[in-house]
C-alpha cells in the first residue's frame, strides 16, 4: 500500500458515499446516469469475484465488500425506490455498445485465460468508460449540479491517484500492470475536459454549465 | 517484469 493508493481509495470512498447521500437526501437521482452506475455495479461484481475465497487484507476485503453494496443500493435506490424522478429521457447511452466490446476484448486480451483473470480483466476496461453514460447525460442537459460535480471530481480523481500508484509501484517494487495501467490512462483521459471545467467554474462557485 | 497479479489493488 502507498499514500496515492489509499488517497484514491479514500476519494473512491468519498465519490460513492456522495452519490448515495446526494440520492437519500434529496430523494433525487436527477441528473444521475442510472445506466453508468449499473455498468459500476457489473465492474465491482466481476472484480471481486474472488471477494470470499482469496484474503488479502481486512482492508481489501472491507472495502471491496463496501463498494458492491453500495453500487447495489445506488440502482436500487434509482431503478426502484426514486424510480419517480429518474431522467430516463436524457440517460439514453446505449451500454450495450460498452458491454460487449469490453467482453470480447476481455477474452482477446488477458494475462490468463481464466474466467477470474477474464473477468478481472473485463471489469478493468468496463470501468474505464462506465463513466461515458453519465458524462454523455451531462453533455445532454448542458449543465451539473454542483454535489454531482464534486461526486465525479472525487470518481476521476480516484484513477488519476492510481496512476500515481502505479508509477510508484513501477520504481519501488517493479512492479507493473499493463492492462490496469492502460485502461487507468483511458479512464482517467476521458474526465479531462470535465476536471477542466470543474476547476475554471465549480470551484469559483459557479454551476457547472457546458457550453452549449 | 510482472511480481503476481495487480489483484492486492482495488
Amino acid at each position: 500500500m502507498n499514500i496515492f493508493r489509499l488517497v484514491g481509495d479514500l476519494s473512491h470512498l468519498l465519490a460513492i458515499i456522495i452519490l448515495l447521500l446526494k440520492i437519500w437526501k434529496t430523494r433525487s437521482c436527477a441528473g444521475i446516469s442510472g445506466k453508468s452506475q449499473i455498468l459500476f455495479a457489473v465492474v465491482y461484481t466481476t472484480r471481486y469475484l474472488d471477494l470470499l475465497t482469496t484474503y488479502v487484507s481486512a482492508y481489501n476485503t472491507v472495502m471491496k465488500f463496501v463498494f458492491i453494496v453500495a453500487s447495489y443500493a445506488t440502482v436500487y435506490l434509482m431503478y426502484v425506490k426514486f424510480r419517480a424522478t429518474y431522467d430516463h429521457n436524457h440517460d439514453t447511452f446505449r451500454i450495450e455498445f460498452l458491454l460487449v466490446p469490453c467482453f470480447i476484448l476481455s477474452l482477446l486480451i488477458n494475462h490468463e485465460f481464466t474466467v477470474l483473470e477474464v473477468m478481472w480483466t473485463f471489469s478493468i476496461y468496463l470501468e474505464s468508460v462506465a463513466i461515458l453514460p453519465q458524462l454523455f447525460l451531462v453533455s445532454k442537459t448542458g449543465e451539473a449540479e454542483s454535489i454531482t460535480s464534486h461526486y465525479l471530481f472525487a470518481l476521476g480523481s480516484y484513477r488519476a491517484l492510481y496512476l500515481l500508484n502505479w508509477v510508484y509501484r513501477y520504481m519501488a517494487e517493479d512492479h507493473y500492470e499493463l492492462i490496469a495501467i492502460v485502461s487507468g490512462v483511458v479512464q482517467t483521459v476521458l474526465y479531462c475536459d470535465f476536471f477542466y471545467l470543474y476547476i475554471t467554474k465549480v470551484l469559483k462557485g459557479k454551476k457547472l454549465q457546458l457550453p452549449a | 517484469d510482472r511480481k503476481g497479479n495487480a489483484k492486492d489493488e482495488l
